[in-house]
């Protein structure tokens, strides 16, 4: 797995064709609300439960 | 055949050559015939299930070997060993183009003779030991894997904060463990009376994997906000040994 891959996965999920440029200034500041982050914490207990099956 | 531990399978049936000059006469060129194997389970209630094991369009006017997977049918069976239920596999054969000579099509078709049999499905299966021929986990960090070192899950680490495209763009993780599988897996001997279905060698496969959460920063109304993505498939769970395209063998019921 290359972060190349990684990049593409991410731009298909968000249907974009290219990746933001998001200034420093503009997270500097950012703060992640409390369900946005219970939703990652979620999904990353998720995602060591459940493994999806390849060939 | 059976070997001790069943874990890979071949199916395989043919159809005769007095069966195809008669179709020819009676059928259209281009005919072909569905031919649907089904898993028959039977309930401890003696109700009775079928799941859909494998389907096929098979040419009329065609001949050889024709490979239906029953591996997933096998492998359930197997879990449910203790019950002592036999494996009864369903083979049923339709027209593929209803007609008036739909319901007769399973005179058209008509399976290769074993010794001393009538004409019924054969099943054959091709069983390998995993703890030669399958993968080892994971691999041993203190030892970098040589060549022709046998199939393991590597550990790899992503990192995302050394990677400029990931910059104030993604803010979770910073890094991951993705993992990803090396090493070579032992070939099964190939004996004259068995020609394996599937082509090329047996590779060492990413089997199972699971989903990457990330929060990323999107830009709405021209501020950033951060929101939670999935990425499917991004981390190896478990590395197997397998043919392209051939199934690997998994504790799931249906």
């Amino acid at each position: 797995l290359t972060g190349e891959q990684v990049r593409a996965s991410l731009l298909r999920q968000l249907g974009l064709r290219e990746a933001p440029v998001l200034d420093q200034r503009d997270v500097e500041g950012l703060v992640t609300p409390a369900h946005v982050r219970a939703q990652y914490v979620a999904l990353l207990r998720r995602s060591h439960g459940a493994h999806s099956r390849g060939k | 055949r059976f070997s001790q531990r069943v874990r890979e399978v071949a199916g395989r049936l043919l159809a005769a050559e007095a069966a195809l000059r008669r179709l020819e006469r009676l059928s259209p060129h281009g005919a072909r015939a569905r031919v649907t194997v089904e898993w028959l389970r039977i309930h401890e209630d003696s109700s009775n299930r079928t799941y859909l094991v494998d389907s096929r369009l098979v040419s009329l006017q065609g001949s050889g070997w024709k490979a239906f997977d029953v591996t997933e049918a096998v492998n359930f069976w197997r879990q449910l060993g203790r019950s002592g239920q036999p494996l009864l596999l369903q083979v049923s054969v339709q027209r593929a183009h209803l007609g008036p000579r739909a319901s007769g099509a399973h005179t058209l078709l008509r399976f290769a003779s074993q010794p001393g049999g009538h004409g019924e499905p054969q099943l054959e299966l091709h069983t390998l030991d995993l703890g030669a021929y399958g993968a080892q986990g994971d691999c041993d960090p203190e030892a970098p894997a040589a060549e022709g070192a046998r199939c393991c899950r590597q550990e790899t680490y992503v990192d995302l904060r050394g990677m400029r495209w990931a910059e104030n763009w993604v803010l979770e993780p910073p890094g991951f463990l993705a993992y990803e599988c090396v090493g070579a897996c032992q070939q099964p001997p190939e004996t004259p009376t068995f020609r394996r279905p599937f082509p090329g060698p047996r590779q060492c496969v990413a089997s199972e994997t699971t989903s990457l959460p990330l929060i990323v920063g999107v830009k709405e109304g021209g501020r950033p906000r951060p929101q939670v993505v999935s990425l499917p498939n991004m981390r190896v769970e478990k590395c197997s040994c397998a043919w392209d395209g051939a199934p690997v063998p998994r504790r799931l019921g249906p």
